[in-house]
């Protein structure tokens, strides 16, 4: 996921 | 990763290693809602349908694995465990799923960053996740007979949303172009589902009694 994604938590 | 979002990972994780516990030593789930249960793993399902195709690191494949082999596991031991399943409450525990299901997935549909598959599904186990806790309070004040764990187990859940808050707060003023208000908006409602169950927590905890919500 790019910066500033929410994908990169759970 | 901030020290907020780790610590919402760790309760969370904890809040099920609680749960795992009671079922696996105790051998009971006498208290546990199933349909909270069974709605947790379609949220883990649909949040993590991207698993194969998305490497963030280990610690989040790891946790994605760990939050959906739990989940499906818990559902299986409630269901068919040869003991376990008689301790739930099948009779209390009467909430429909898709009486939750069917406004999330709608909603999904309507509101969501953007209008794909993986995305739709994505926002929809935001929702979910969102609503998904009320089965198991409905059943809290039905029993009333709460034990230590699942108090616990509760409370736990709860605290991770509280840390999870805390971190986008975090990341907000830390990180450029970190806006999610469909997660934020998400995410406050499930953690004021909580607030009445804390506030009886607190309550007994303060108090040194047995935890006890009023009829």
């Amino acid at each position: 996921p790019k910066n500033g994604s929410a994908k990169d938590e759970l | 990763m901030n020290i907020f979002r780790l610590a919402g990972d760790m309760t969370h994780l904890a809040s099920v290693l609680v749960l795992l516990l009671k079922i696996h030593t105790i051998k009971s789930c006498a208290g546990v809602s199933l349909k909270t249960q069974e709605l947790y793993a379609i949220v883990f399902a649909t949040r993590y349908l991207d698993i194969l195709t998305s490497f963030v690191s280990i610690y989040n494949t790891l946790m994605k694995l760990i939050f959906l082999g739990s989940s499906f596991s818990i559902v299986w031991y409630m269901k068919y465990h040869k003991t376990v399943r008689r301790t739930y409450d099948r009779d209390q525990d009467t909430f429909r799923h898709w009486f939750l299901m069917l406004p999330c997935l709608l909603l999904a549909l309507l509101i969501h960053e953007k209008f794909t598959f993986f995305e739709v599904l994505w926002t929809f186990s935001l929702y979910l996740e969102a609503v998904a806790i009320l089965p198991q309070l409905v059943l809290l004040q039905r029993t009333r007979n709460i034990d230590n764990l699942t108090g616990q187990y509760i409370f736990l859940l709860g605290g991770y949303r509280g840390f999870y808050i805390l971190n986008w707060i975090y990341r907000y003023f830390t990180e450029p172009h970190y806006v999610h208000w469909i997660t934020w908006i998400a995410g406050l409602v499930q953690t004021l589902l909580y607030a009445d169950f804390f506030y009886y927590y607190f309550l007994s905890w303060k108090n040194n009694k047995k935890l006890q919500l009023p009829a």
